[in-house]
């Protein structure tokens, strides 16, 4: 038996509605340590991983390991029918072919159930290393959310450079070029606002724009974004999701041919 | 440019 409960149901909501468009489906893996999914885009150049906290959660429970095949389009479906306030409760039975979600009004009038079809999926855990990297810089998520959607009207791909100077984005294309600095900033007030850059040593690496504008789907769930560089490797674009966990995507870089 | 596919810098499990 699974079953998990979120008081706060927009997260889900918002969870599935900034990886739907990047991944078509994947395995929900839950465990007694909480829910996680491992998911490659179609053209495996990006991978998202989700990892939610069992503490995280009103309530959790998970007697046996379980792999939830998802359609991430359809789930969206069942979601849009929950409204922002409600809780939301996930179930499933043991070897189960179907997750069960229910919304609860917050003034508990109105109750509602979806029975979602679970599909049988098979798919490749990657084991991703923790490690150290050359640059990490915390940022406001709209402020990436608006380099990335501003350049990627300009350019298809984007140098993204740190040095003791800043983190610079670059592109060019018919138009013309750009480039876009930031500092690091701890002047404003609120940490959400400030920008934290913390450079080992400068690193320089090329990405695709369509996909980092597309991880910025991820904006509603977080107020700060974290960027973490190393040269020859992936990108990870970090957003956290409050106390219950978080939501990482991979990008490999462009490199020369 | 070229770009390796995501789970080349990653082992498999």
């Amino acid at each position: 038996m699974f079953e998990a409960r979120i008081t706060q149901g927009s997260v889900l909501k918002k969870l599935v509605e900034a990886l739907k468009e990047l991944v078509t489906e994947g395995n929900f893996d839950v465990s007694n340590t909480g829910l996680s999914l491992q998911a490659m885009d179609s053209s495996h150049v990006c991978l998202v991983s989700l990892t939610l906290r069992e503490d995280g959660f009103d309530h959790f429970r998970c007697d046996r390991n379980m792999a939830m095949g998802i359609h991430f389009g359809n789930l969206s479906k069942i979601l849009k029918c929950a409204g922002n306030e409600d809780t939301i409760t996930l179930k499933a039975e043991d070897n189960a072919d179907q997750l069960t979600l229910m919304f609860e009004a917050p003034s508990q009038d109105r109750i509602s159930d979806f029975d979602l079809k679970l599909m049988s999926i098979e798919s490749e855990h990657l084991g991703i290393p923790d490690q150290d990297y050359s640059a990490e810089v915390k940022l406001p998520s709209s402020e990436y959310q608006r380099i990335v959607r501003d350049l990627t009207s300009i350019g298809d791909t984007v140098l993204i450079s740190a040095t003791k100077e800043g983190i610079k984005f670059s592109t060019s294309g018919d138009v013309g070029t750009a480039n876009i600095t930031l500092r690091h900033n701890t002047t404003p007030e609120k940490p959400e606002e400030q920008t934290f850059i913390d450079l080992k040593e400068p690193v320089a690496l090329t990405f695709a724009l369509r996909y980092l504008n597309n991880f910025s789907k991820a904006t509603p769930l977080a107020p700060q974004v974290k960027l973490s560089l190393t040269k020859d490797l992936p990108i990870v674009v970090e957003y956290q999701v409050g106390e219950l966990g978080s939501v990482r995507f991979y990008l490999a870089p462009k490199i020369d041919d | 440019m070229k770009q390796k596919p995501i789970n080349a810098f990653f082992g498999g499990s």
